[in-house]
């Protein structure tokens, strides 16, 4: 699975995510990365993409749910993603990227690793795989 | 106004010995379309358009599982699938099921921007693309060797692999010697390797 979101300079935030879904899948089988609200979202105040296991995403409405709690519950960027990582993913293997309105930029991941980089306005570049 | 920022991820669930070449590889394929994400933002790209931009880019390579390198279904065939949303008012756009269609990201932001509907499927997302002219390619183009290696791997070990895939070499010694206990699939997490 491959994903990006992105705040531009006006404020505005997207979200985009493709995959080839599993390998040995059953044909038919629909992951959570074209399901809008489980692996995809983006509102006006945060865009996110998740990748890993499909199903578990899907249960947990992953991506949405970021964006809920920073609506709801009046957290920041890097505190919504860290709660769902924790609170949402049951035993489901994940991950995700997000952005916020603000220009900030944040990731988490409950497995060993996640391949992912990202950068923002004021110089700050980082690529990572491991934790 | 707050400032740009942009983030990529080319999938989830790396195993802890997969070799520095590898990683090598993944580390400047992300940079590479972080720099091009970078470089459209600078130049007043709007959101909407780098997240397809930097996908494209993405699903063109076939070192993550996407577009060409996609992971094979039980028929050894090519069943991909994409989304794009706009958080501007929260537009969206998806498609799955894909067999011919170069670029996913691409028809899926089609759907959003040209049809009544957010999310077509199969025979209709094909007809879809057809209808708007998109590249099509033959299935075998998302096909790599790797990727058919790995799937007889799959089948002889009976399982399905979500982001990881069977290295082809050393399968034999894997799982040996390595102290974690995570398992996936009922099998040691150390015989997948990543994208």
């Amino acid at each position: 699975t491959v994903g990006c979101v992105v705040v531009d300079s006006q404020g505005r935030c997207a979200a985009a995510t493709s995959t080839g879904g599993l390998l040995n899948k059953r044909m038919g089988r629909i992951g959570d990365s074209p399901l809008i609200g489980a692996g995809t979202y983006a509102c006006d105040i945060c865009a996110v993409s998740c990748t890993g296991e499909g199903e578990a995403i899907i249960r947990g409405t992953l991506a949405r749910e970021v964006g809920a709690v920073m609506e709801y519950k009046g957290l920041g960027l890097q505190d919504a993603v860290d709660f769902v990582i924790k609170e949402r993913l049951d035993d489901g293997k994940a991950g995700l990227i997000a952005v916020s309105k603000t220009g900030e930029v944040s990731y988490g991941f409950n497995c060993v690793g996640m391949f992912r980089g990202c950068a923002t306005q004021n110089g700050f570049m980082e690529v990572g795989i491991w934790d | 106004m707050a400032g740009w920022a942009i983030a990529v991820h080319g999938g989830a669930g790396v195993d802890p010995n997969l070799p520095a070449e590898r990683q090598e590889q993944a580390k400047q394929l992300l940079t590479r379309v972080l720099n091009l994400g970078i470089d459209a933002l600078r130049s007043s790209g709007s959101a909407i358009d780098v997240v397809e931009l930097v996908v494209r880019e993405l699903e063109s390579d076939p070192f993550f599982n996407s577009g060409r390198g996609s992971a094979l279904t039980e028929n050894g065939t090519v069943e991909m699938e994409a989304s794009i949303m706009d958080g501007v008012g929260r537009r969206c756009g998806a498609v799955s099921g894909l067999t011919t269609v170069k670029n996913p990201v691409s028809l899926a932001r089609l759907v959003m921007d040209k049809s009544p509907h957010s999310y077509l499927a199969f025979s209709g997302a094909e007809k879809f693309a057809k209808q708007m002219g998109v590249e099509m390619v033959d299935n075998d183009y998302f096909i790599t060797q790797d990727n058919v290696e790995m799937l007889k791997l799959a089948k002889e070990a009976d399982s399905i692999v979500f982001d990881y895939r069977i290295p082809t070499v050393g399968y034999e010694t894997c799982g040996t010697g390595v102290e974690s206990p995570f398992q996936m699939n009922g099998l040691p997490i150390s015989i997948y390797a990543p994208e």
